[in-house]
């Protein structure tokens, strides 16, 4: 309806501004604590020496994301979501007014926590990835199926408790890849940084 | 705004019909694969003895939740959440419609997998209790303050994880607390039926 259709207009605008000053974007997506800010955080580590890195970081009432990323390497806006339950194109826009766009290469946005309406709410950034946890259980990627369907990448994080959640992830690869059948499907330990190279790869971030 | 108030109108008719059949209702949120669905099966397969018991499960594209409740003992209503990121009280309505309440005691309603937005969307139910997961992380109360507000009960979920995960489940407890003084905090492991003795009594409904 209305307000979707608006945010659409406004998403392109962001995309638009990003790609006259050759910034490429990436909007992250995850439910509460499946690894986000710590995934994102590695990825700064990893990439701050090739690329210039922002990430904006939405949260409603603290900024430990913010500050956790920054203290890895990127300069972080921080994304007044009040009671949103998702990120928005205004939101973003509004963080773009502070961040000087040619002087950055890559802008990393942490989505706020929410499987469901992200989707239907774009923000004008080239690509979208999905971060999952085992934590969440076996079912998880068969009951989020939209999610996928808009995204490019997804992470299965916290690999190392799958065993005692007794879940498979191979079985959770299959999942996705039952979804959509060209998603990129990356398994992480983000707190120990496995997996960040095959997710730097995938994101076609390991060229330059 | 509008549907806000058309919400709580119909949250309010909910109320007064669940009175009139001496039916308790209580409203479970938390996010994605926190345990919801694990603790109210364990709820029910407690007390279905002792009361008759119903639950309304929401989820967008499968029925796997409504089955597992469906297992330990109880009737299950499933709510057709569409993409909406939180169950409102006209789902509710809805579902009772299929409920002959009259022969019921106590209805559990599993919302849909966000801490945000259903605190804005109140369903009539009696109480609300929230379940979080030690492997959300850390800061996962004090970055959602007003869903607490809003309810009576939290659940401290997976604490066989907390060790693997570096949490602290006495600091949750605290961070909860220091949001919301009178909460009652109940540590579980779901999966193993711990906590759920601790849990009836925190929903006042070890009594009868
Ligand atoms: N065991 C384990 N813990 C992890 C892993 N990745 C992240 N964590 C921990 O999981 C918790 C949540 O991680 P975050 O990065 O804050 O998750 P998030 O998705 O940004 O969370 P929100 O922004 O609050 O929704 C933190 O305690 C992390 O240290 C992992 O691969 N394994
Ligand atoms: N290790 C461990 N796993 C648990 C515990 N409680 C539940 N689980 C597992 O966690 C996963 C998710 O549990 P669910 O009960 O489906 O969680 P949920 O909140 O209903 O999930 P959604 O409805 O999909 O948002 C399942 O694999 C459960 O078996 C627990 O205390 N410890
Ligand atoms: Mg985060
Ligand atoms: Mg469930
Ligand atoms: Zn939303
Ligand atoms: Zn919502």
């Amino acid at each position: 309806e209305d307000l979707l259709k608006q945010n659409r207009v406004l998403a392109e605008k962001n995309r638009i501004r990003f790609d006259q000053y050759h910034v490429h974007a990436i909007d992250v997506l995850g439910s509460i604590g499946s690894g986000k800010t710590t995934i994102i955080g590695q990825v700064v580590k990893e990439l701050k020496g090739r690329y210039r890195i922002a990430a904006i970081a939405g949260d409603l009432t603290t900024t430990i994301d913010a500050a956790r990323i920054q203290d890895k390497g990127a300069i972080v806006i921080q994304a007044n979501t009040g009671k949103e339950c998702h990120l928005d194109a205004n939101l973003v826009l509004k963080a773009l007014n502070e961040l000087n766009l040619e002087d950055l290469d890559l802008v990393l946005i942490e989505n706020v926590g929410n499987l469901i309406c992200p989707g239907e709410f774009p923000l004008g950034a080239h690509q979208r990835m999905v971060v999952v946890s085992t934590t969440e259980g076996p079912y998880m990627i068969v009951k989020h199926p939209y999610i996928l369907l808009e995204s490019s990448v997804l992470v299965i994080n916290k690999i190392d408790l799958a065993q005692a959640m007794e879940v498979d992830i191979h079985q959770l690869r299959e999942d996705a890849l039952n979804i959509k059948p060209d998603l990129k499907v990356v398994f992480a330990n983000g707190r120990r940084g496995e997996g960040i190279q095959d997710l730097i790869e995938a994101l076609n971030l390991s060229g330059e």
